[in-house]
């Protein structure tokens, strides 16, 4: 049996809304540590990788390791039915054919079953290799959103360059271009607002803002994002999910033909 | 500028 419970349905909310643009369908892989997800978008641009660990959850019981093939566009329905503080469980027999989502009221007065049929996926998994990032910038989430949405409407692609000062954000198309520079913080009373640069070397790469626009659905997730940077390889996107996991966004980056 | 498939850059398992 299968059985994972989160007090608040809301983080469970926020991570199929973070997914929901880039995916159509996902293997969720159910074992003793946790939930696994890894999958590509549809033109496999970018992966999609998801871990939540079992101790994360307020009650969380896998007797057998399971790979459920979930529909994400109706699991996405099936979550919006939930209120943010209800709880929610998830369950599954062995060898299942359905999962069901079960939310409960703070009351406890209302309880609402959804069951979703699994399907079958042809799964390709991927090894990410270990990688030392030529830059790791933290910098708050909002302001990630917010830069790739402004400069979104100047280009299709947004060039990032890091180093030791900050980070420069360009776009550049028909109409003009802009660019957006962020120094590192020198003493952020906040930690969620500090922008923090570790740099090994500088980088500049260009990555396409449909992509990263999709990335920053995770916003309500995480109050920093960490951005991981080295010539040539994708980018890493990082959002961690309060105390149960986090979710990483690769993206490869745009090259001159 | 073009893109390349995700899948270069890491090792099918």
């Amino acid at each position: 049996m299968f059985e994972a419970r989160l007090a608040q349905s809301a983080i469970l909310k926020k991570v199929l809304e973070a997914v929901k643009d880039l995916l159509t369908e996902a293997t969720f892989e159910c074992s003793d540590s946790g939930i696994q997800v890894q999958a590509m978008d549809n033109a496999h641009v970018s992966l999609v990788s998801l871990n939540l660990r079992s101790d994360g959850f307020d009650k969380y019981r896998c007797d057998r390791n399971l790979s459920m093939g979930m529909n994400i566009g109706t699991m996405t329905k099936i979550l919006r039915c939930a209120s943010s503080e209800d709880t929610v469980t998830l369950r599954a027999w062995d060898n299942p054919d359905n999962i069901i989502f079960i939310f409960e009221s703070q009351n406890k007065e209302k309880l609402s079953e959804y069951e979703m049929k699994l399907i079958n996926m042809d799964q390709e998994h991927l090894g990410i290799p270990e990688t030392v990032y030529s830059c790791v910038v933290k910098m708050p989430s909002q302001e990630f959103a917010r830069i790739c949405k402004d400069l979104s409407q100047f280009g299709e692609a947004i060039t990032i360059a890091c180093s030791k000062e900050g980070i420069k954000f360009t776009a550049a198309g028909d109409y003009g271009n802009a660019n957006i520079k962020l120094a590192q913080t020198a003493e952020a009373d906040k930690e969620e607002e500090a922008v923090i640069i570790d740099m090994q070397e500088p980088v500049k790469l260009t990555f396409a803002c449909r992509y990263l626009n999709s990335f920053v659905k995770a916003t309500p997730l995480c109050a920093q994002v960490k951005l991981s940077m080295s010539g040539d390889v994708p980018l890493v996107c990082e959002y961690q999910i309060g105390d149960i996991g986090h979710i990483r966004y690769y993206l490869a980056p745009k090259i001159d033909d | 500028m073009s893109q390349r498939s995700i899948t270069s850059f890491f090792t099918r398992t």
